[in-house]
């Protein structure tokens, strides 16, 4: 997305690091 | 009320990458997340500082959950 760089980069890499944990997790307790 | 899942889920990550349970993160554990995490190391180093709020080349629990609440409530705001 585009417009997360422009605007809040380490707002969007920490989202981006967030959400990749997420999924990585999901389905493993 | 989502208050309590989000300390968990904080938890959770922080034993994640600190895989050690050496009780903080350093950079060094933020790099072997590239091994499983679709981010490159520069994502994850800018991840680290981010997080790092001190910028004493350590994640504490704390300063990890201060940047992960940041995320987790960003994502729930209506």
């Amino acid at each position: 997305d585009p417009n997360m760089k422009a605007g809040a980069t380490s707002e969007g890499v920490l989202a981006n690091f967030f959400n990749s944990l997420l999924s990585k997790k999901t389905g493993s307790p | 009320p989502g208050q309590l899942a989000m300390l968990k889920k904080a938890q959770e990550f922080f034993q994640t990458c600190d895989a050690e349970g050496k009780g903080f993160i350093a950079r060094s554990d933020m790099r072997r997340l590239h091994q499983e995490l679709p981010l490159s190391l520069e994502d994850l180093e800018d991840v680290f500082d981010a997080l790092d709020a001190d910028g004493n080349g350590f994640l504490t629990p704390e300063e990890f959950t201060t940047g992960f609440s940041r995320f987790f409530f960003s994502q729930n705001t209506s």
